[in-house]
């Protein structure tokens, strides 16, 4: 465990509980993608079969339980309570075209050639990705809620974090994933639009929207 | 280096 991974996990966590926190107060979902919520499950509960049969730590058993709860939670929350204030009309990425690619991608690209290591390969592909019906539905409304953008960029500087932690851990303990780094790679590059409207804009106290 | 991956990021 090292800082930048501390922090980034930190952050992570605080994204979720930042989503469960604006869905409560303001009693909607509004804005937010079932279809990228629906996807976190699948990432968390295809890469965390190894808690049957692996022991990291008791911070790495915790927080996985945690990813995966909270994550089921949320999307009891959006199916019961919310529901009425979910827009499914607006939410219309096709995930077919990331769940396929990332199955194929999975099937080529892992440690052995095993189930759970072929679930685990799938989960970092598809979750490197599964922010894209989120940001999608973004650009279709072209604004957001601030609490909504707080919740992005929460996600977004876990996910920024988790490279200096790489670089670290390529030094200290000569450990490499590229894996895991590729696929950070492209996660985090996805969110750069996004970080850019969002210093430029709601750390300046203004609304979220996007340039017509 | 797949053998050197330790499986304990989050």
């Amino acid at each position: 465990m090292n800082l930048f991974r501390f922090l980034g996990d930190t952050a992570h966590l605080a994204s979720i509980l930042v989503l469960i926190h604006k869905m409560h107060t303001t009693k909607s979902c509004r804005g937010i993608s079932f279809k990228t919520q629906a996807l976190y499950v699948a990432v968390f509960v295809t890469r965390y079969l190894d808690l049957f049969y692996r022991w990291v730590s008791l911070y790495n058993f915790f927080m996985k339980l945690f990813f995966i709860g909270s994550s089921c939670y949320i999307l009891f929350l959006m199916k019961t309570k919310f529901r009425p204030t979910q827009d499914p009309a607006i939410d219309t990425f096709r995930i077919e075209y990331l769940l396929g690619p990332c199955t194929v991608i999975a099937l080529i690209f892992n440690y052995k050639f095993s189930p759970t290591e072929i679930l685990w390969s799938f989960s970092i592909f598809l979750e490197s990705v599964a922010i894209l019906p989120q940001l999608f539905l973004l650009q279709r409304t072209g604004e957001a809620e601030t609490i909504t953008t707080h919740y992005l960029a929460a996600l977004g500087i876990y996910r920024a974090l988790y490279i200096p932690n790489w670089i670290y851990r390529y030094f200290t303990e000569g450990v490499v994933d590229p894996i895991a780094i590729t696929a950070g790679l492209v996660q985090t590059g996805l969110y750069i639009d996004f970080f850019y409207v969002y210093v430029t804009k709601v750390l300046q106290g203004q609304k979220f929207e996007l340039p017509a | 280096a797949a053998d050197r991956h330790t499986k304990d990021e989050l």
